[in-house]
């Protein structure tokens, strides 16, 4: 995945049976992004494979006060990556 | 503070805890 300086990484081990998943997001280059961010903990929230879309995550981080309005774009595309790769990861199991 | 919880209107829950050392610095 390119690096956007954003890192997105599972915060719970994916045995590929439940839809939703619980994922861990941090920045990791803030000079990637537009604004600043609030602080650099690491943000944990639950994700649904199948309901949800990355961009309604990053819009609710923006809206939580989390990221500027101008890096949802980059947050969106972020959490997309590793959700891509964690949806490979689990046809292959399949 | 760290490890602060806020709840997004739309419901979910986001949990900011610290990002461990040495993740910061991955090159």
């Amino acid at each position: 995945a390119e690096d956007t300086g954003v890192r997105v990484e599972l915060a719970e081990e994916d045995h590929g049976r439940k839809s939703t998943i619980a994922l861990r997001l941090w920045v990791e280059d803030p000079k990637k992004l537009k604004g600043k961010p609030k602080d650099n903990g690491a943000i944990e929230f639950t994700f649904d494979l199948e309901k949800e879309t990355p961009e309604d995550v990053a819009q609710e981080m923006v809206e939580s006060g989390f990221f500027h309005e101008s890096d949802v774009k980059i947050v969106g595309k972020s959490i997309r990556d590793r959700v891509a790769l964690i949806q490979w990861r689990r046809s292959r199991i399949r | 503070s760290l490890n602060a919880q806020v709840v997004h209107s739309a419901g979910r829950r986001f949990i900011v805890s610290p990002v461990p050392e040495s993740r910061l610095r991955e090159p």
